[in-house]
């Protein structure tokens, strides 16, 4: 028998940023269910308050940056989710205790220079790749 | 500093660190930005002296490295394109000499290597003097040669290896950077044995030259003109880290 057609839910649309835009304008953006989805979070590591500049001449500090936030289903392509992750989070929906989410990790790293004297008074310049985070993504 | 940090997960007590801890972090951020730890300087602190010509030119490195040096339309160097280590030497003895019956100078300049980064990749070297506009040699042309002393002899001349040679006029102002790349074969043999860079210079006709009549500046130079030498490495893969 016919039955009655059920009116399906309107099509929840994520408002997600635009994985282009560095977050930081999106602070409060939220998942459907108000959770903070997967973003690029600021984190400074100073030298200043390592207490190091005596010796390092440049910079005082580097924005090396962090990732957190949920990947939760549906992982939008605005979260730079693999389509492994998008697989993961629909196999976490079916069994939750069995398989986890996907994380929330960078997809893109760049490099930091650190300018330094040597116990020899010579000046030193170290470049070290992958510690500044340019985005983040579900993995 | 920076936005909301990260919320610590439920039942996380959040305490702050004892001053050991602390200590202990801080030489975990410098293992893995592979910096040394806070040197022993043997004079006093580099930093309140006189800005010296090396820390100057490594400073313009620097800004090219880090991607800020648009303004001055890209690296002071061309070598700096694939290095990720670059160390200068300031520590040197320079010996003037001259040999009365033949007439020859040269200028010769002694470098402590042991701090050179054993199995590192040398992609490039440069020795770097300032050079002033002589007032003896007006309108000469003047052919500035430089050497590594491989093996010094007790009774005849040392063994040299050419690595250089730049021509230029006695009336010529600035920094002469004479290539010294060839001389790193030698250091990997010989890591922990000081390098000899002996400097000549030449008229045209072949006559030899006091380097400090020719304006070349030595270690009485004022520091920001001082002479120093600048090595290029690529670092190899790092190695992984031991856990903590």
């Amino acid at each position: 028998a016919a039955r009655p057609l059920k009116r399906r839910p309107p099509k929840k649309t994520n408002e997600l940023p635009h994985p282009h835009k560095l977050p930081g304008i999106f602070d409060d953006v939220h998942g459907s269910d108000g959770q903070h989805v997967c973003r690029r979070h600021k984190l400074y590591v100073s030298f200043q308050d390592l207490g190091w500049l005596d010796w390092v001449i440049a910079p005082q500090g580097y924005s090396a940056y962090y990732c957190d936030g949920e990947c939760s289903f549906p992982l939008d392509s605005c979260m730079n989710a693999t389509n492994h992750a998008i697989l993961q989070s629909l196999v976490h929906l079916m069994k939750p205790d069995a398989v986890p989410k996907a994380c929330c990790a960078p997809t893109k790293l760049s490099a930091t220079s650190v300018l330094y004297y040597d116990s020899s008074n010579n000046v030193i310049l170290r470049k070290h790749r992958n510690m500044v985070v340019r985005a983040c993504g579900c993995h | 500093g920076g936005g909301p940090g990260p919320r610590p997960p439920r039942g996380c007590l959040q305490r702050r660190l004892g001053p050991r801890e602390r200590r202990d972090m801080q030489r975990e951020i410098l293992a893995v930005l592979g910096l040394p730890g806070r040197p022993r300087p043997r004079a006093p602190p580099a930093a309140a002296r006189l800005p010296a010509s090396a820390p100057l030119f490594m400073l313009d490195l620097y800004h090219a490295m880090a991607g800020d040096g648009d303004e001055d339309g890209g690296p002071p160097t061309r070598s700096l394109g694939r290095a990720d280590l670059v160390m200068s030497f300031v520590n040197m003895v320079e010996h003037n000499q001259a040999l009365g019956h033949q007439e020859l100078h040269w200028k010769e300049f002694r470098f402590d290597l042991t701090q050179i980064p054993v199995g590192e990749e040398v992609t490039a070297a440069e020795f770097r003097i300032y050079k002033l506009p002589s007032t003896h040699l007006l309108n000469r042309t003047l052919h500035i040669s430089m050497f590594e002393v491989v093996r010094e002899q007790s009774n005849r001349e040392s063994d040299l290896f050419f690595l250089d040679l730049q021509t230029l006029r006695a009336e010529d102002e600035g920094w002469l950077v004479l290539d010294v790349t060839a001389a790193s074969d030698h250091w990997s043999l010989n890591p922990n044995k000081d390098l000899g860079l002996r400097l000549y210079v030449e008229t045209e006709d072949g006559r030899s030259v006091d380097p400090g009549l020719a304006g070349l500046l030595g270690r009485q130079a004022p520091r920001s003109k001082q002479p120093f030498m600048v090595t290029f490495f690529r670092v190899g893969p790092s190695p992984v880290r031991a856990p903590r």
